[in-house]
Order: structure tokens, then C-alpha cells, then sequence
């Protein structure tokens, strides 16, 4: 007989666990420090805060290969009633907007408190407190994977005693540092690239202290919030929207809930759609969604979508970055124009340094930095459109490039929702319109380092003469 | 202010859905086609049911690229009171036991009418009866996203006329056949090739009909469902089954729940991690279970995992499904004995065919089929161990095989667990027991092909004289 039963979204996560990225204990102990850091530089950069982030990985047990992961920050900090369901609840975040973000998911840190409750039993510890509160709050939570709740085994709080804003994250899981340590290294490396603005450092359990100090205070502008495009419209949001909608009629409902439709834009798709704009947005029935749903996705009228919810990193910190990794003879970066790809604006930026301490690359392609939303990425760029179009799509020789060489390229996709191809945020799908803007932005570093390259040719040879 | 909130797993599926394979109409079109093969082919082979399966993919509006996929299987059928919950709630599945099936994630089926519901609006359609229903059933389904659970919008029985059992499923999608036709033949003729046993049908919305005609009789054994081993124990898993025994004892309750654990080795492992075995099981302390488990994992002298619960083609079936495809004038397969990684046993098949009808390889590697629980692989292969093995663990011209060459590999995974990279199951991760295997099964097939190459050299040089 067939045995028919429903599991949460935890017990699912921690049986596919390896989906996540949770794969064995070194890619596991690679994937916490990920999952930590992205949640901590989330708590600052997008909220104009120039991040101090603090990593501590330590031996936890003298036999087996368990290791503490702390990871603090300066951020917002987080409401002591919201921390048992951020930390102990799958599917539970802060970044279910429209707004560009590291997280997305819900998942992150969750996956991490799972694989240390199956390989140790210890618990994640948080201490967080908000600018704005006299004092700083304490827990100590577990999953119940049969129901995905949070357990808080303790709690408590105390005075601040001086003024302290942020959150500190703890857990013991089973790990793999020797197996693991020289991706850990390379991605806090990759991720000081593009934060020259953060103070990052790693006490690791061999004793060492990195140390990436802020070099400039400048910081991408925070991203906000916004409606959804029409673009992205589909049957089953429109749906949602209108039945919750408050609003008297369809009008004022599409006007609300969207961006890019103003009244005369609503009136003018209704029409389309040969729908009354003064009817209640409950009222609608199937074959009307269906029609003012295939008008708002063919409509060609619209304001294109607004650009603020996405923060690129601009050109300035990434030279910054690039400059103190590499200290170049050349570096030039470029941040192409918003686009969109299925109502979601996105910008695709690149930067190229070359020379100088820049090491040299593989003998057929440069050094290649990819990022999304100014996460770096390190595994699995065979499956990455990135790497696909550096190979593919790029005549390097048309640019006086012969590998290997001294170059480096670095290359950043951000969006309201990066297609990545798997929750473990390890490479971006094949999506047309980002492949072209990838193409668009590396072909342009390309050309100023061309230029550079011809004027230097140019220099030598005429001292030469 | 940060908006934290919670959503279902249908929720987050239906936001993430390119992570499941439906990226575009053209994707999800092969997709939705995928799913309802697969889980039409569990409910038949898994049962010993010597499948009969119609596929119809139709045009449903004239205007639109709406298609309704219909798949009907003379399967085992679906009690009426589980059918709402096994169409209309992401996350429920009768394949989360201990037993190799094609569906695994309780999720394949309800990306469908997810996609259905917001492309075009229309439920999805069941009708059900098992062998012994007197009854026939008949739900038109929808999912509440927000809740994840089903809607039922219309429900019906009648009685049976004839002898029927099995499932029809239909669900209207937005789609591309014109981008999606080339894969979606594809796939139905590799699964064709895997199940020679099987009579597949399929009318294309071209009005073609392609039909895949029974050859054999013989299926592989149906896998039954075994108990975990105990490599494959975690802390988590062995507080589950403590907590919920009804056994008097932990030593009874280790006997009871893990396969290759008889009372002796019980008792070894119970010694070993210094516990008293006449102790109830739920009153087990942290530290015990953390020595259980670290001496479960590490215990050498445990009977190998149980094969029964896996469910390879067989030699039979392999070479049977590659002689129909291809009439080639040379055909081997292999089946490697049970392996495992991580508790989960597995076994590695290869086939190989060559000359005949079997169409020229690439220049560079022979054409590889790749197959996971008798499920074809056509996408990411530049990310599947195979592909990887194929390319760099095999010395092609060792085997007398230079590229291009009338050649097809076949290569089949099979598992209670195959470590897919992502929930749309396209590629195989890199695990090292399961990529040793593949090298094995594929040198083998490859030297039974270069005797044959031989031979026929042989033979060649000989009649020249
Ligand atoms: N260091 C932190 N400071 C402030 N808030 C945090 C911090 N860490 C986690 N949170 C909160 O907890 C929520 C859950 O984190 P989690 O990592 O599980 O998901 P996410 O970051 O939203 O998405 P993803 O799964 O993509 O990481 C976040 O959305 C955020 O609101
Ligand atoms: N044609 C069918 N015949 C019998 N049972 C079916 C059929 N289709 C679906 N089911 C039942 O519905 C359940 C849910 O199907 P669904 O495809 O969502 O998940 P799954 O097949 O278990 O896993 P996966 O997500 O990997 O496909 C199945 O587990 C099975 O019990
Ligand atoms: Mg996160
Ligand atoms: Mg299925």
C-alpha cells in the first residue's frame, strides 16, 4: 500500500539538503560562512550602514571536525519578537519584496541551523539589538522539522552598556576546514572586491587573522522598494491583487499596485481589455483577468521599469576594489544602463584590471570574478551564462588579448531576482536579455583596455625610436 | 521597516519556478510533460504493471499558445479522499520512503497545475480508479497558493463499465511547440529506449503520432521499501525515531528501525557507545545519541545495504531498448553489483551500441544518454558527473574508438537517493563512490566493444589474404 503523506518545507530542505549547497561537511562548513555573511551585509549595506563584519571559525571539539561559525555585524539588528520565526522557520524573511537583495529565499540561515542540529545538536545563538533600543536580546533556537517552527530553548536580555546596534550569529556544525579552507578565504577575498567600503575580518582556526579594511566610504545607494512591472504580470498575481485589493474600483486598484500605471495608462488597458474601469476589483471574473493580463504583457506604452529598487555597485567602488586586490597598472569599470528581463529591472556592470600584481590566468580565458547582487559566486560556472559568454561570445584577440595573460574581469549582475539556477545561488541561467547586457558590458571594459594596450604598445615603440 | 513574513512551500515554489525547470512557456511545456510521464510510469513498472501510457499534447485556443497535456496510465490509481492533496499540495508524496521511484520531491505535479493556474487559469483535471474501485473519480483541482492547499472545484464518480484502472491527468499551459517539439520527442524516445517494455503513444499538436511499440516482456523487479542503514544515520534522524518508538528498549528500537542491525550488532554498537541497552528509547540524553550516531557511522562490520529497494533496468532491458532504437550490429550492457554513499545503495548500468542504424557521435565523445531512476537526462549536462567521467576518465582510444564514430553510451544511475543538483533532476552531482562506479561500468562496456572491434579487424585482415 502506498504510503501518502505531506512534509514541511524544513523536513524537505533537510532531506535535499545537498540542493542548498549542504552537500558534505566541507561544502557545508563553505555554505554557513556564506549563508552568515550574506545576512550581515545585508543588514548594513542596504540600509546605508558601512558594515564591520566580524568572522570567527573555530575548532569546537578536540576529537571530531565540528567548528563554531560566528559571524557579528553593526546592521539593523533584528526585533526580539521576529528573531524565533528568522531563525528557526523555513521560508521566513525579510526579502520577500521587490527590492535587491543578497537573500531571497527564506532559507539561508535556516539550512545552517539544520545541518548543525544534525551533526552536532547544538543550537544557533543570536545577540541582536536595533539602534533605537535600550537593550540587546538573547536566544538560543532550534527547528521542529516535523512542524518548521522555531523551539527557543533560552532567551534573555540585558542593559546596553554602551551604543551597540547589530546582530552576532552562532552555530556549531560539522565541517571540513582543511578540505574547505581555500574557498572560504577566496570568497571573504571576492566579497572584500566588491565592499572596499566594509571592514571584514577572519580569525580561521589555524590562528590567522584576515583583515580587509575599509578604503573608501563610499557605498552603493541603498535600494527601495517598489511595485511590481506589468511585465511580470501573471494570472495568479493579478488574482491575489485584486481579490485583497481595497481600493473602489479596477482603476484605482491596477493604479496602486502597480508601477509605470498612472490613471491614464489603467483607463487605457481596461479599455483594451474591454473591461469598466469603475467596477470593483473583486467583481472581475476569469476570462476578464485572462484579457487584462495579455494587454498588460503586450502593452508597448509603459515608463520602462524604475531602476531604484536595484543598487548596482558603480564604477568607483569597483576600481576601489579591484585596485587594492590587485594593485593594477590598469583598471576601468562600467555600469551598463537598467534593463529588464520579465518585469524585472536588472543592470549588469564589469570591471578589468590588468597588470601590475595581477596574476596571470589560465592559458585560454582571463580570471573571471562573477557576482549576482554582489554575492560572489565560486562554484559551478560551467553552468554559469557568464562563463558561457566570456567563452563564447568574446573575440579577446580583436581586443589584444592573448592568454594567458595578467587581466582579470570582473563582471556583476544585480536584479530585483537574479535567475539563479539553484537555490544554493551558484550560477545564473541563461536568460537572453542578461546575456546580451553581459555581453554589452564586457565588450566595452574590453575596449578601454584596447585602448590602453595600443597606447602603450604605441609608447614603447616610440621609445624605441 | 523590514516586512518579515511567511510563505508556503506553493508560494515559494510558484515565485522560484525557474528553479524547477519551469523557466519559459517553451521549458515548462516539456516540463509539465515530463511530470506527468514520470509519475504515469512510478504508478506502472514500480507495481509490475507492464505499462501502457498515452500522451496528448493539443492546441486549446487559437490565438494563444495554450496547450492541454493530457497523459493517461493503466497505473495503480489514486484513492478519491488522497487525490486533492496529491494534485493540490506542494510538498505530498507516497515516494518519501526508502525505495527507488522516479518522483522523489512530492513537488513534479503540482509545478504544472502552478504553472497552469497562472498562465492560463485552468484547473487541473483527474480521473482515477484502482483494480478493485467499483468506482471511477473525477476532480477538477486548483491550488490555494497562499495556504498550499487544494481547491476542489468540481468532483464526480460513476460506475465502471469495463475492467479500467489507472489515471488520466490534463492540464491547460502556456507553451511553445515550436521551441519545445525537438526536446519533447526526444525525451519521450529516450524513454522509449529505457522502457521496452512499455507502450508509449503520444499525438503532437502537428497531428503526428508517434508510437513506441512493446518489444518485451520482461520488467525490472519492482523495488520494495527497506529501512535506513545505518551509514546513513544523523542526529536528527535518530531523535525522530527515539522520540516516536513504541519499543520498550533502545536495544529493540535500533532493531526495529535500521536495516543490517540485528540484536548482536545492536548490542555491539550499544556497548561501544558505552549505553545500557534495556533503557527506553525517549530516554536517550544529547550526548548518548551523539555517540550513537558517530558509532553507527564509523562501525565497520555491517551486512552492505539491502539491494532490494533499488531497481536497476537489467542487462535484458538495456540491450532490448538500444537494439530497437538503433538496430546497431554490435550491442552490450552491464550491470555493476550494489554500491552506496551516505547509507544509500546504488548501482551504476551502461550500455553501449555500435554501427548499424546508430547515427554519427559528436567529433570529440561518443552520443551519451544519460539516465537517473530510468529517468532520461537531456539539460545540464555540462554540470553531470557523467558528462565529466565520459570526457576525462575515459581514454577513448584505448577502446580502438576514435571520434566521430557510430557510437551511443547509455549510462543509468539508480538509487533511493540519486544526488540530483537541483529539485528539476537534469544532472548528477559529482559524488566520489557514485563517479567510481560510472568509470567502472563504462570501461567495462568499452572493452567488450574493443573485443568486438577487434574480432571484427581480425576478421577484416583475414579475408583481405
Ligand atoms: N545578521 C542579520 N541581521 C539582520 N537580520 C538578519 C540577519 N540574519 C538574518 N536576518 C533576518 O532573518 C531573515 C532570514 O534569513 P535567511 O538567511 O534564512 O533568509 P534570507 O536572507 O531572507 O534569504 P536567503 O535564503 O536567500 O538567504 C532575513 O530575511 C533577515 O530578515
Ligand atoms: N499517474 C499517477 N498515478 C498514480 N499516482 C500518481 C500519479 N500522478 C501522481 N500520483 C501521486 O501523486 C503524488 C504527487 O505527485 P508529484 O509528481 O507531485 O510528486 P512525486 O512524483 O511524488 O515527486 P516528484 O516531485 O519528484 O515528481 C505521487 O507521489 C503519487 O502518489
Ligand atoms: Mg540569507
Ligand atoms: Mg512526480
Amino acid at each position: 500500500a502506498e504510503k501518502y503523506k505531506a512534509i514541511s518545507p524544513a523536513e524537505f530542505f533537510y532531506k535535499y539538503k545537498e540542493i542548498a549547497g549542504f552537500a558534505n561537511p566541507a561544502r557545508a562548513l563553505y555554505q554557513t560562512v556564506r549563508e552568515l555573511v550574506e545576512n550581515a551585509l545585508d543588514a548594513t549595506d542596504s540600509h546605508g550602514i558601512l558594515p564591520d563584519i566580524k568572522i570567527v571559525i573555530q575548532r569546537a571539539d578536540p576529537v571530531q571536525e565540528f567548528y563554531r561559525v560566528t559571524v557579528e555585524d553593526n546592521g539593523i539588528g533584528i526585533p526580539p519578537d521576529i528573531v524565533p520565526n528568522a531563525f528557526g522557520r523555513v521560508l521566513f524573511s525579510s526579502k520577500y519584496v521587490l527590492k535587491q537583495t543578497r537573500g531571497m529565499y527564506g532559507l539561508g540561515v535556516k539550512m545552517a541551523v539544520l545541518y548543525g542540529q544534525m551533526t552536532t545538536g547544538r543550537p544557533i545563538e543570536v545577540i541582536t539589538s536595533k539602534r533605537e533600543y535600550r537593550r540587546i536580546y538573547f536566544f538560543k533556537i532550534r527547528i521542529d522539522i516535523n512542524k518548521n517552527e522555531p523551539i527557543v530553548l533560552e532567551r534573555g536580555s540585558w542593559r546596553k552598556q554602551r551604543d551597540w546596534h547589530g546582530t552576532i550569529v552562532s552555530l556549531t556544525i560539522e565541517g571540513d576546514w582543511g578540505k574547505a579552507k581555500a574557498r572560504i578565504k577566496e570568497y571573504v577575498n571576492r566579497t572584500a572586491i566588491v565592499t572596499p567600503y566594509a571592514n571584514i575580518v577572519m580569525y580561521t582556526p589555524d590562528n590567522e587573522v584576515v583583515f580587509y579594511k575599509r578604503v573608501i566610504d563610499v557605498m552603493p545607494r541603498p535600494p527601495r522598494e517598489v511595485k511590481p512591472h506589468p511585465y511580470g504580470v501573471d494570472l495568479e498575481m493579478l488574482k491575489m491583487i485584486m481579490e485583497s485589493s481595497k481600493q473602489p474600483t479596477i482603476l484605482e486598484a491596477l493604479v496602486e499596485n502597480f508601477q509605470s500605471v498612472g490613471e491614464v495608462t489603467a483607463r487605457d488597458l481596461l479599455t483594451r481589455a474591454g473591461i469598466d474601469p469603475s467596477i470593483s476589483p473583486s467583481s472581475l471574473k476569469e476570462d476578464d483577468l485572462l484579457k487584462l493580463v495579455n494587454v498588460m504583457k503586450t502593452y508597448s506604452q509603459y515608463k520602462p521599469p524604475s531602476s531604484s529598487a536595484i543598487s548596482p555597485l558603480g564604477t568607483e567602488v569597483i576600481k576601489a576594489g579591484l585596485n587594492r586586490m590587485f594593485e593594477p597598472e590598469f583598471v576601468e569599470a562600467v555600469t551598463r544602463r537598467p534593463s529588464t528581463y520579465e518585469g524585472h529591472p536588472f543592470i549588469v556592470e564589469a570591471g578589468i584590471a590588468y597588470g601590475g600584481k595581477v596574476p596571470l590566468s589560465e592559458p585560454d580565458k582571463p580570471t573571471t570574478l562573477r557576482y549576482a547582487n554582489k554575492i560572489p559566486l565560486l562554484y559551478d560556472e560551467g553552468s554559469d551564462v557568464i562563463t558561457s559568454v566570456v567563452k563564447e561570445d568574446i573575440a579577446w584577440e580583436n581586443y589584444l588579448v592573448s592568454f594567458p595573460a595578467p587581466i582579470v574581469l570582473l563582471v556583476h549582475v544585480c536584479s530585483t531576482k537574479v535567475p539563479f539556477k539553484g537555490v544554493g545561488k551558484e550560477s545564473i541561467a541563461d536568460v537572453p536579455e542578461v546575456r546580451r547586457e553581459i555581453k554589452l558590458a564586457i565588450s566595452e571594459v574590453a575596449r578601454r583596455l584596447r585602448g590602453y594596450l595600443t597606447a602603450k604598445q604605441k609608447e614603447f615603440e616610440a621609445q624605441r625610436k
